[in-house]
Protein backbone atom coordinates (compact mmCIF):
# COMPACT_ATOMS: atom_id res chain seq x y z
CA UNK A 1 0.00 0.00 0.00
CA UNK A 2 1.18 3.38 -0.91
CA UNK A 3 1.07 6.57 0.83
CA UNK A 4 -1.53 8.11 -1.90
CA UNK A 5 -3.81 4.87 -1.35
CA UNK A 6 -3.27 5.23 2.73
CA UNK A 7 -4.06 9.32 2.68
CA UNK A 8 -6.91 8.12 0.58
CA UNK A 9 -8.36 6.24 2.83
CA UNK A 10 -7.62 8.42 5.86
CA UNK A 11 -9.85 11.35 4.07
CA UNK A 12 -12.43 8.65 3.47
CA UNK A 13 -12.58 7.71 6.95
CA UNK A 14 -12.17 11.56 8.16
CA UNK A 15 -14.99 12.27 5.56
CA UNK A 16 -17.48 9.99 7.86
CA UNK A 17 -16.08 11.29 11.20
CA UNK A 18 -16.89 14.88 10.23
CA UNK A 19 -20.47 13.94 9.59
CA UNK A 20 -20.57 11.73 12.41
CA UNK A 21 -19.60 14.52 14.65
CA UNK A 22 -21.63 17.00 12.85
CA UNK A 23 -24.33 14.81 13.46
CA UNK A 24 -23.65 14.00 17.56
CA UNK A 25 -22.37 17.58 18.37
CA UNK A 26 -25.67 19.52 16.65
CA UNK A 27 -27.90 16.58 17.14
CA UNK A 28 -29.13 17.96 13.29
CA UNK A 29 -28.45 16.63 10.01
CA UNK A 30 -29.23 19.36 8.41
CA UNK A 31 -28.14 20.09 4.56
CA UNK A 32 -27.58 15.73 4.47
CA UNK A 33 -29.27 13.63 1.90
CA UNK A 34 -29.98 10.74 3.57
CA UNK A 35 -30.65 8.78 0.03
CA UNK A 36 -27.18 9.93 -0.23
CA UNK A 37 -26.19 7.95 2.90
CA UNK A 38 -28.68 4.96 2.22
CA UNK A 39 -26.89 4.60 -1.02
CA UNK A 40 -23.39 4.50 0.90
CA UNK A 41 -24.40 1.77 3.17
CA UNK A 42 -25.55 0.35 0.18
CA UNK A 43 -22.27 0.59 -1.78
CA UNK A 44 -20.68 -0.79 1.50
CA UNK A 45 -22.93 -4.16 2.17
CA UNK A 46 -22.39 -4.88 -1.48
CA UNK A 47 -18.91 -4.43 -1.85
CA UNK A 48 -17.71 -6.18 1.36
CA UNK A 49 -19.93 -9.45 1.17
CA UNK A 50 -16.33 -10.90 0.51
CA UNK A 51 -15.34 -10.13 4.52
CA UNK A 52 -15.57 -13.12 5.62
CA UNK A 53 -14.50 -15.24 2.27
CA UNK A 54 -11.34 -13.04 1.07
CA UNK A 55 -8.89 -11.65 3.35
CA UNK A 56 -6.67 -9.37 2.58
CA UNK A 57 -5.34 -7.76 5.56
CA UNK A 58 -6.20 -6.85 8.63
CA UNK A 59 -6.09 -3.25 7.95
CA UNK A 60 -8.53 -4.11 4.67
CA UNK A 61 -10.54 -6.24 7.44
CA UNK A 62 -10.59 -3.58 9.82
CA UNK A 63 -11.68 -0.45 7.53
CA UNK A 64 -14.33 -2.59 5.83
CA UNK A 65 -16.02 -3.46 8.97
CA UNK A 66 -15.68 0.36 9.88
CA UNK A 67 -17.17 2.03 6.74
CA UNK A 68 -20.11 -0.70 6.64
CA UNK A 69 -20.88 0.22 10.86
CA UNK A 70 -20.89 3.83 10.51
CA UNK A 71 -22.76 4.08 7.57
CA UNK A 72 -25.47 1.92 8.74
CA UNK A 73 -25.16 4.10 12.28
CA UNK A 74 -24.98 7.40 10.16
CA UNK A 75 -28.60 5.82 8.48
CA UNK A 76 -30.18 4.85 12.02
CA UNK A 77 -29.43 8.26 13.27
CA UNK A 78 -31.10 10.20 10.53
CA UNK A 79 -34.35 7.87 9.91
CA UNK A 80 -34.76 6.79 13.69
CA UNK A 81 -33.28 9.33 16.24
CA UNK A 82 -35.50 11.07 17.67
CA UNK A 83 -33.87 14.48 17.59
CA UNK A 84 -32.14 14.00 14.59
CA UNK A 85 -34.47 13.10 12.15
CA UNK A 86 -36.65 16.27 12.93
CA UNK A 87 -33.01 18.25 11.06
CA UNK A 88 -33.83 16.00 8.49
CA UNK A 89 -34.74 18.33 4.93
CA UNK A 90 -37.12 15.76 3.62
CA UNK A 91 -38.18 18.30 0.81
CA UNK A 92 -34.90 18.99 -0.56
CA UNK A 93 -33.60 15.45 -0.77
CA UNK A 94 -35.73 14.77 -4.09
CA UNK A 95 -33.36 12.78 -6.12
CA UNK A 96 -34.46 9.82 -7.50
CA UNK A 97 -32.38 7.76 -6.17
CA UNK A 98 -34.10 4.27 -6.93
CA UNK A 99 -33.35 4.80 -10.83
CA UNK A 100 -29.95 5.26 -10.07
CA UNK A 101 -30.20 1.73 -8.33
CA UNK A 102 -31.68 0.19 -10.98
CA UNK A 103 -29.78 1.62 -13.70
CA UNK A 104 -26.33 0.24 -11.60
CA UNK A 105 -27.64 -2.89 -10.97
CA UNK A 106 -28.63 -3.42 -14.66
CA UNK A 107 -25.58 -1.77 -15.69
CA UNK A 108 -23.56 -4.71 -13.44
CA UNK A 109 -25.59 -7.64 -14.41
CA UNK A 110 -24.22 -6.33 -17.98
CA UNK A 111 -20.25 -5.09 -17.39
CA UNK A 112 -19.12 -7.25 -14.97
CA UNK A 113 -15.87 -9.42 -14.43
CA UNK A 114 -17.64 -12.76 -13.81
CA UNK A 115 -21.44 -13.62 -13.49
CA UNK A 116 -21.24 -14.65 -9.85
CA UNK A 117 -23.53 -12.95 -7.31
CA UNK A 118 -20.15 -11.66 -5.47
CA UNK A 119 -18.83 -9.93 -9.01
CA UNK A 120 -22.06 -8.57 -9.81
CA UNK A 121 -22.45 -7.14 -6.88
CA UNK A 122 -19.47 -5.75 -6.62
CA UNK A 123 -19.29 -3.85 -9.71
CA UNK A 124 -22.93 -2.73 -8.85
CA UNK A 125 -21.08 -1.45 -5.79
CA UNK A 126 -18.18 0.44 -7.59
CA UNK A 127 -21.07 1.88 -10.11
CA UNK A 128 -23.15 2.67 -7.71
CA UNK A 129 -20.27 4.58 -5.08
CA UNK A 130 -19.56 6.49 -8.60
CA UNK A 131 -22.89 8.19 -8.41
CA UNK A 132 -23.96 7.94 -4.68
CA UNK A 133 -22.80 11.39 -4.21
CA UNK A 134 -25.27 13.47 -6.62
CA UNK A 135 -28.75 13.27 -4.37
CA UNK A 136 -26.36 15.10 -1.79
CA UNK A 137 -24.95 17.64 -4.54
CA UNK A 138 -28.68 18.07 -5.79
CA UNK A 139 -29.44 18.99 -1.71
CA UNK A 140 -26.95 21.23 -1.40
CA UNK A 141 -27.43 23.10 -4.50
CA UNK A 142 -31.16 23.51 -3.99
CA UNK A 143 -30.71 24.61 -0.08
CA UNK A 144 -28.31 27.54 -1.93
CA UNK A 145 -26.29 27.86 1.69
CA UNK A 146 -24.03 25.12 2.86
CA UNK A 147 -22.72 25.02 6.84
CA UNK A 148 -19.22 24.57 7.63
CA UNK A 149 -19.17 20.68 8.64
CA UNK A 150 -21.25 19.52 5.29
CA UNK A 151 -19.04 21.52 3.35
CA UNK A 152 -15.91 19.52 4.86
CA UNK A 153 -17.73 16.37 4.23
CA UNK A 154 -18.20 16.76 0.46
CA UNK A 155 -14.82 18.27 0.13
CA UNK A 156 -13.02 15.19 2.11
CA UNK A 157 -14.73 12.72 0.09
CA UNK A 158 -13.70 14.19 -2.84
CA UNK A 159 -10.18 14.37 -1.75
CA UNK A 160 -10.36 10.56 -1.23
CA UNK A 161 -11.20 9.54 -4.58
CA UNK A 162 -8.95 12.26 -6.16
CA UNK A 163 -6.05 10.84 -4.31
CA UNK A 164 -7.20 7.48 -5.31
CA UNK A 165 -6.96 8.09 -8.87
CA UNK A 166 -3.36 9.53 -7.78
CA UNK A 167 -2.66 6.22 -6.31
CA UNK A 168 -3.24 4.47 -9.44
CA UNK A 169 -1.07 6.08 -11.42
CA UNK A 170 1.47 6.06 -8.56
CA UNK A 171 1.07 1.89 -9.07
CA UNK A 172 0.90 2.32 -12.37
CA UNK A 173 4.78 3.36 -12.39
CA UNK A 174 5.57 1.25 -9.73
CA UNK A 175 3.28 -1.88 -9.69
CA UNK A 176 2.72 -3.98 -13.14
CA UNK A 177 -0.33 -5.19 -12.18
CA UNK A 178 -2.69 -3.76 -9.25
CA UNK A 179 -6.45 -3.77 -9.84
CA UNK A 180 -9.72 -3.72 -12.14
CA UNK A 181 -10.26 -1.57 -15.08
CA UNK A 182 -13.94 -1.14 -13.49
CA UNK A 183 -12.88 0.60 -10.15
CA UNK A 184 -10.69 3.31 -12.84
CA UNK A 185 -13.18 4.06 -15.40
CA UNK A 186 -15.93 4.16 -12.36
CA UNK A 187 -13.41 6.57 -10.20
CA UNK A 188 -12.53 8.25 -12.93
CA UNK A 189 -16.71 9.29 -13.35
CA UNK A 190 -17.08 9.53 -9.83
CA UNK A 191 -14.06 12.28 -9.25
CA UNK A 192 -14.95 14.54 -12.34
CA UNK A 193 -18.59 15.01 -10.18
CA UNK A 194 -16.83 16.88 -7.60
CA UNK A 195 -14.65 19.06 -9.77
CA UNK A 196 -17.82 21.70 -9.57
CA UNK A 197 -18.46 21.40 -5.94
CA UNK A 198 -14.29 22.35 -5.45
CA UNK A 199 -13.94 25.31 -7.97
CA UNK A 200 -17.48 26.89 -5.89
CA UNK A 201 -15.24 25.59 -2.97
CA UNK A 202 -12.37 27.62 -3.75
CA UNK A 203 -14.41 30.26 -4.67
CA UNK A 204 -15.70 30.47 -0.92
CA UNK A 205 -12.16 29.93 0.42
CA UNK A 206 -10.62 32.56 -1.33
CA UNK A 207 -13.00 35.32 -1.36
CA UNK A 208 -13.31 34.40 2.57
CA UNK A 209 -17.33 34.12 1.77
CA UNK A 210 -19.73 31.58 2.65
CA UNK A 211 -20.12 28.70 0.50
CA UNK A 212 -22.40 28.65 -2.14
CA UNK A 213 -23.71 26.26 -4.86
CA UNK A 214 -25.41 27.85 -7.57
CA UNK A 215 -28.84 26.58 -8.59
CA UNK B 1 -1.60 -7.20 -17.96
CA UNK B 2 -2.06 -4.28 -16.20
CA UNK B 3 -5.67 -5.16 -14.91
CA UNK B 4 -5.55 -8.41 -12.92
CA UNK B 5 -8.69 -8.51 -10.95
CA UNK B 6 -6.51 -7.64 -8.10
CA UNK B 7 -9.00 -6.49 -5.38
CA UNK B 8 -6.94 -4.92 -2.62
CA UNK B 9 -8.51 -1.36 -2.24
CA UNK B 10 -11.42 -0.52 -0.63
Amino acid sequence: MNIFRFAGDMTHLISILILLLKIYATKSCAGISLKTQELYALVFLTRYLDLFTDYVSLYNTVMKIVFIASSLAIVWCMRRHPLVRRSYDKDLDTFRHQYVVLACFVLALLLNEKFTIQEVFWAFSIYLEAVAILPQLVLLQRSGNVDNLTGQYVLFLGAYRGLYIINWIYRYFTEDHFTRWIACVSGLVQTGLYADFFYYYYLSWKTNTKLKLPA
Amino acid sequence: KLFDGTKDEL
